[in-house]
């Protein structure tokens, strides 16, 4: 499990500050596939990416499994270990490696969970199949259109089985049909395989592949009713 | 108006190619407010890229106000001119200069058709406020949400009063309210200020705001049906 207890985010200071989260307080379950909405501006990528442990928290801390990482921005452990080993993000922008192939940007995920050669190969085509995208498989990101790029950018994510998925808008650049689907191979992924996930979504259509729907408003967090239950 | 007489766009070559557009023939007469669906991949942002004489197409023509600008590659104006002075882009990835603040981004837009000083600095502040970003006027693109950056980018798009506003996927990074107001917003720009609007979406739900409906699939352009008129 993934737990921020009170953590706020203050960017800036003086009068150019923004409190862009205030005192956010949730938990995500291993097995758990859970929502996040909220308006333009109201601190959704601000709260994912210091539960990613990539935007250290102002104040307040965060636990994984019940140990504490962070506490403000004091770091507990060796971060980018603990990203490495648990954590598939993907951002708000895809952040491809721009001078390595569709394939190769998923490759160098594996690589980083030490799979490389020939299992890797095989691995990043299964996954950039499984988004409908193998065929782009040798282009450079440029040669592709946005939601090509989105696409990759999921199965980088996926590459090495994160116990804990964040998901920027992921499907803001692809078509409701193709959304859909990527909404419910989230979910699959969050019940087979027992991980957490946590999607930051405007698509207020596709909300039933999830178990909990969370609220964010100028830095708030909120949980909605969830009519359907699992 | 603009026109595009079965213009073809061809990616690569060989075993590599890409058929984006097949002759795609269409025309958006000033005043028209026109959406372009269609799956992932599909050729939208290529299609309009070559409308917007930024990505010429491979064959096939491009007619503005009845004078040939484009025939294949070959260009029969000064693109660059005709650009500045016709056109408004919000492109997929908002591509906001990264050292310039927000306010300076859409002012540098103005300065391009000679407007400058205080009168520069006060339009930008009233398409900045029409967006509600007014407040992050002073703010680097780093410092903004991936929806107020998005909105720092249509106001720059609005700002020389474009006869064509060519926007892809303008809403993909707003919550639905927002993106409503945006197509709202340019609605009204189309109607009252007759420019010509295409706008790339996959939003399929405020569509009634459109007097047209295109459709691309696999490099196909096709009209679809409006049930209501204008
Ligand atoms: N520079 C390029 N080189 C090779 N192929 C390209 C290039 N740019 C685009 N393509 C390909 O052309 C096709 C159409 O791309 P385009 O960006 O127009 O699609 P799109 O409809 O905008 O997709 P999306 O909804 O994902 O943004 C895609 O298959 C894409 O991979
Ligand atoms: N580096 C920064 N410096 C100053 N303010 C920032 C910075 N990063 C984000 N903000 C501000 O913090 C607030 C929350 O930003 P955040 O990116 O978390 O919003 P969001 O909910 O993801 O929005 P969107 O839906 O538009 O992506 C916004 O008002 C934003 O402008
Ligand atoms: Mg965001
Ligand atoms: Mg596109």
């Amino acid at each position: 499990a993934i737990e921020t207890i009170g953590i706020s985010k203050i960017y800036g200071s003086g009068n150019t500050e923004v409190i862009a989260l205030r005192e956010a307080t949730m938990t995500i379950q291993r097995g758990e596939v859970v929502a996040l909405l909220g308006p333009s501006g109201s601190g959704k990528s601000t709260l994912l990416s210091s539960i990613g442990l990539i935007n250290p928290p102002t104040s307040g801390q965060i636990k994984i499994d019940g140990k504490v990482v962070m506490d403000g921005p004091k770091p507990f452990v060796n971060l980018q270990r603990y990203r490495r080993e648990r954590l598939g993000f993907i951002f708000q922008k895809s952040n491809l490696i721009p001078f390595l192939s569709a394939i190769e940007n998923v490759m160098i995920a594996l690589s980083i969970s030490g799979i490389e050669g020939r299992p890797a190969k095989r691995r990043a085509m299964e996954l950039l199949d499984s988004l409908g995208v193998a065929e782009r498989a040798k282009n450079l990101p440029s040669a592709l259109s946005g939601g090509q790029q989105q696409r990759v950018a999921i199965a980088r994510a996926l590459a090495n089985k994160p116990s804990l998925l964040l998901a920027d808008e992921p499907t803001a650049a692809l078509d409701s049909k193709l959304g859909r689907q990527v909404m419910e191979l989230f979910r699959e992924i969050g019940h087979e395989n027992q991980a957490g996930v946590l999607v930051v979504t405007h698509d207020q259509r596709s909300l039933e592949v999830f178990d909990r729907i969370l609220h964010m408003d100028d830095g708030l967090l909120t949980e909605l009713e969830v009519a359907n239950s699992k």
